[in-house]
């Protein structure tokens, strides 16, 4: 289990908080609002009221020794930057920041913070893939031209197992589970001699191109 | 190709029009502001000024003829709100709208909008897995307990062929490409019978616990 601090509890910082909590690390939240500290409390490990921007208040506080410290402040450029200068002004070793706008990335780039996040524009840019792509379950950024689909079991594969349709010599894609609408959880693993039933919905992951070709 | 209409040109909405435009789709942008209008103009179909929350302003906008219309005001709660009543009124089919609380989301639902997204809550996950799992690539919400992650190739698997190792039916894990870091594109498809050398990082998806487990 790390140890992380969380500066800012807009939506961003407040879920980043609580799901670092929730999966077994103890993490430090700062906001200047009494009432967003008061309210998370219980989920984190620590809470505290400050000014992220007022380098006496950070003194305080153990941050050089932690795992990393996000700065999830968006609308406040200025208060961003200033946290941002105070943190490795006081020896935190990494800094991970919410931008808010190009310009921000690229002030936060020059002060030396390497992984930053962009919320809005991650998520707008995937639900544009969806949208494009109505049966896309996830639009995968590391793997340009690569999605994972779901694909109603076409008709030539009824019947067949996956080794005798081969997708994966085929197609170059291949199948990474199955869901019977009728069964809670979907088959995953070696799924290579389980044959297809009508029914069937397939999760597959592959190049667009193909992926778009299989569904006709 | 479709016709969308986004509304409101935050973050989340700019990005959204220009995606889906650059994919080929129409796509009419509303917003109240004029600067934001002008700024945006050449990269969408089209840009109008209105206040959609006024519903004789948006009644004459074509709106109950395209395939979706997704509302991007967040911080304005009562906007958004307005906003999507004005929507239902004139016959538009589908609604697609940004959430920015819970409570916001609960109304939204009770006003008939079934697809939301938030942004700034999805993110903060996916971030908060990737930190917690640092060679995690992917966080797959839609399959709980999986992910993709970038992996060094282990020193037992070195010299031997995908075939041979059997990962799929050993782990239940499938291997999706493998990157040379000395060429430029990673090696998708069929990789049965590649062998690996020891500087090939493999992509592989499978179960979190699974995927621990083969790190060491
Ligand atoms: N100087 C500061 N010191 C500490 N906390 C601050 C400071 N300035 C702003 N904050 C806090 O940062 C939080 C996030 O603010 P803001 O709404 O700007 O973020 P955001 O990035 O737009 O939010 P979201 O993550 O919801 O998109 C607020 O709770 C605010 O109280
Ligand atoms: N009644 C309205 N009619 C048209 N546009 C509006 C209306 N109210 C707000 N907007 C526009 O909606 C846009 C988004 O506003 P806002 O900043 O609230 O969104 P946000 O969801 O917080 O943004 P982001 O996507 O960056 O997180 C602004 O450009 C604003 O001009």
């Amino acid at each position: 289990s790390k140890q992380f601090v969380v500066i800012g509890l807009g939506n961003s910082g407040y879920f980043l908080a609580r799901h670092l909590t929730a999966l077994g690390h103890d993490v430090l939240v700062i906001d200047s609002s009494p009432e967003k500290i008061q309210d998370i409390t219980a989920s984190v490990s620590q809470a505290v009221v400050a000014d992220s921007t007022r380098k006496k208040q950070m003194a305080s506080l153990p941050l050089n020794k932690v795992d990393s410290v996000v700065v999830c402040i968006g609308e406040d450029l200025e208060a961003s930057l200033l946290t941002v200068l105070n943190l490795k002004e006081l020896g935190v070793k990494h800094i991970i920041a919410k931008s808010s706008s190009p310009a921000h990335t690229v002030i936060l780039e020059k002060l030396g913070v390497s992984d930053i996040f962009h919320p809005e524009r991650d998520m707008a840019i995937s639900l544009a893939e969806r949208m494009n792509r109505p049966n896309m379950l996830d639009y995968l950024p590391f793997m340009e031209g690569f999605s994972i689909v779901e694909l109603a079991c076409p008709e030539k594969f009824i019947g067949k197992s996956l080794k005798e349709l081969s997708l994966t010599s085929k197609y170059g894609v291949q199948v990474i589970a199955i869901r019977d609408p009728l069964e809670t959880e979907p088959k995953l693993g070696n799924l290579a001699d389980y044959v297809l039933q009508e029914r069937d919905v397939l999760f597959i992951i592959g190049p667009n191109k193909v992926l778009d070709k299989i569904k006709d």
